[in-house]
């Protein structure tokens, strides 16, 4: 099944 | 000391319904220029970025940059207080804040209502969202990307959006079937509210959750129009716009086997 990728690791934290 | 009096308290009633269903606590962080708050869900796969400019509020006053640490289905209860005609006034101090105060007051000013809403401390992870030319980003009616999204819920619990020069094509396939919704570009120069635009970079196909969308889509009240922008191996940006400001939500696609 295809599943999503968390936020941080298209976004950087800060 | 902080303060804002936002005219159109209904306003605040609407901003709050369209993120308390994905965030259960959140920082308000108040800067003089405007108030803005950054949260994730549970699964940190769906982020929400709120931006209210200072100006849209009659008077805004924010002497130093603070967090309010709200938990949103409370303020949720206390707003449900709030008249959908009354002007709403948040003050906080912003030295030691600990409550947000609340103001209610009806048209004719003659019934105010005060409520303190007690604050809490949250650690919340910032992420920094740079700003990116995404490769398709489409205009619509905001009611129309709703009625998509409840539609093809009937059929899957997910959806695959492409978007090419000429249409954006939203495709679900399930269990009982399959369905799809094509929308072609269309410019109403006298109903701009109803207009589809595309603008395009390179074709994408990506696929989301329904489940997420739908629940981005209660922020429809807020705007007639919707954007959305697509990237390959990017997060999905849905944005409504307002006089005052926007909220923006970003869904990771679904990758994978």
């Amino acid at each position: 099944t295809r599943s999503q990728i968390r936020m941080s690791r298209y976004f950087s934290n800060n | 000391m902080f303060e804002a009096r936002l005219t159109q308290g209904a306003l605040l009633k609407r901003l709050l319904d369209s993120v308390k269903e994905l965030v259960t606590d959140a920082n308000f962080d108040c800067s003089e220029t405007g108030i803005s708050l950054q949260a994730m869900d549970n699964s940190h796969v769906a982020l929400v970025s709120l931006s209210l400019r200072a100006e849209g509020f009659n008077p805004y006053r924010c002497d130093r940059g603070f967090s309010l640490g709200v938990n949103l289905n409370s303020l949720n209860k206390i707003m449900k207080c709030a008249g959908n005609e009354d002007v709403i006034t948040l003050k906080a101090d912003d030295s030691s804040a600990d409550s947000l105060c609340l103001l209610f007051e009806n048209s004719s000013n003659e019934r105010v209502s005060e409520y303190e809403l007690k604050l809490m401390d949250i650690d919340q992870e910032h992420l920094s969202i740079p700003e990116t030319d995404y490769d398709a980003t489409v205009m619509m009616p905001s009611a129309e990307f709703q009625r998509i999204c409840r539609d093809l819920m009937v059929v899957s619990e997910s959806v695959t959006i492409d978007v090419s020069k000429d249409e954006i094509k939203f495709t679900a396939e399930g269990e009982l079937g399959t369905g799809n919704v094509k929308l072609k570009p269309t410019s109403t120069i006298d109903k701009p509210e109803e207009s589809i635009t595309i603008e395009l970079g390179q074709t994408v196909s990506l696929q989301f959750s329904l489940k997420y969308l739908s629940n981005f889509t209660r922020g429809t009240p807020l705007s007639d129009q919707v954007m959305l922008c697509l990237s390959d191996n990017m997060p999905l940006l849905v944005e409504y716009k307002m006089d005052i400001g926007y909220i923006r939500y970003y869904l990771a696609p679904k990758v994978g086997d």
